[in-house]
């Protein structure tokens, strides 16, 4: 579980080990999985996806986000240990199979690869994208205040010095277009997960209002359902709830845009830990971390496959 | 790549909007260099705050003047750091 010849899932990593694992899975694996560009980044590096599909086509799809916050490493490692489990488990393990039986899965371990390559080599703690802002000294947008979803309302800034800087527009951010475009062009999604750290929370829409969404019932108990085969590995609590009441009002997220554009099954994991080394998770958690977080993944993957609406 | 000698990451307790509206003085503050890393909410949540070690006197001075509780979590970052890049080195060596 740990490792295989050449990549440590016990390790962080740099953007392009990260790429070169993907290239590696869709050779291991060609019939189940293939690595697909959605698009580039502002600084024009590539933005790859794993696709795994057992056939057919447009089936209904799954997306898996991670990495759209660069300093949240845990989410982007988990990201890629769950590629490698997906492709391990299809046809051993039942529940696995037959979820790609009936959907695709689409996953995008690092959503904001300049800001991810940043971390690397120059902040450690960069959260937004790198864009460049007209008339400002300050660089990058939150992706995840950028999605068209009550944009630049409660919870962004307008001030492009922010950590929660919306962006001058909806979209602006080409990594959260080229994902909007690529689902859209799609048609047939069904769920959207994006993975964050930290504080250990699974969340659903809304976080622009305070407002019950109309599924908020079926995401709550398929929620702690989730939450509840996490916590069955190891005993990690995870909160559930709504994104506005659970932590705080945020607008123009990729979540609340995914429930507004017809996808129902819309998730945030924020990942471990709940405050002890915050964004700094040590490597020996990122397996426990990848584990845990996988039975809850796992959890929501079977209701949707089961309850595709 | 930006080194953090000295910073420290505080969890500062907020128990109630009043707290949330001194705490947000803090946010809208330049001064002080601070990096946010989870928003102040109404809801009870502690928020957790990156202090550049030059502003560790003030920021505290401030927090004590305004009545809000808070912990150290993190007291040397740059030390997390730099096990963070042993351990990459380390396993890029392996």
């Amino acid at each position: 579980e740990r490792s295989n010849n050449t990549f440590n899932y016990g390790a962080y990593h740099t953007l392009e080990t990260i790429y070169q694992e993907m290239d590696n899975i869709a050779t291991d694996f060609p019939d189940l999985a293939s690595r697909v560009k959605i698009g580039q980044s502002f600084e024009n590096r590539p933005m790859y996806v794993l696709k795994f599909s057992t056939g057919g086509e447009q089936r209904p799809a799954i997306w898996l986000n991670a990495g759209i916050h660069s300093r949240e490493w845990i989410s982007q490692a988990t990201a890629i240990w769950t590629a490698r489990k997906i492709v391990s488990d299809y046809g051993e393990d039942p529940a696995v199979t037959s979820i790609l039986e009936k959907v695709d899965i689409f996953l995008l371990p690092v959503a904001n690869p300049d800001g991810y390559v940043y971390t690397h080599t120059q902040n450690r703690l960069w959260r937004k994208t790198r864009s460049l802002n007209p008339g400002s000294r300050c660089v990058g947008t939150d992706p995840n205040r950028n999605w068209n979803a009550s944009f630049a309302g409660e919870g962004a800034s307008d001030n492009p010095c922010s950590e929660v800087y919306h962006g001058p527009h909806a979209n602006s951010e080409v990594e959260v277009k080229s994902v909007v475009d690529f689902i859209q062009k799609h048609g047939n999604f069904r769920c959207f997960i994006d993975l964050h750290s930290y504080s250990q929370l699974l969340m659903y829409p809304y976080g622009y209002t305070v407002k019950k969404a109309p599924d908020a019932e079926e995401l709550d108990d398929v929620a702690r359902h989730a939450a509840a085969a996490l916590a069955s590995l190891s005993g990690t609590k995870y909160q559930v709830g709504p994104t506005c009441t659970t932590v705080y009002p945020a607008s123009g997220s990729s979540i609340d845009w995914a429930y507004d554009n017809g996808i129902k099954y819309a998730f945030t994991f924020e990942l471990r830990d709940t405050g002890h080394y915050g964004f700094l998770l040590p490597a020996n958690q990122i397996i426990p971390t990848a584990e845990e977080t996988w039975l809850g993944l796992k959890t929501i993957m079977e209701h949707v496959r089961d309850n595709l609406y | 790549r930006e080194k953090f000698f000295g910073d420290q990451v505080f969890r500062i307790n907020v128990r109630n909007g009043d707290e949330v509206s001194k705490l947000t003085q803090l946010v809208n503050s330049d001064n002080f260099k601070l990096n946010f890393w989870s928003s102040p909410s109404t809801l009870g949540r502690p928020v957790d705050v990156l202090v550049p070690s030059i502003s560790l006197q003030p920021v505290k001075s401030f927090l004590k003047s305004q009545g809000l509780e808070y912990s150290v979590t993190i007291d040397d970052l740059q030390a997390l750091l730099d096990n963070e890049d042993e351990e990459m080195q380390y396993n890029e060596g392996q």
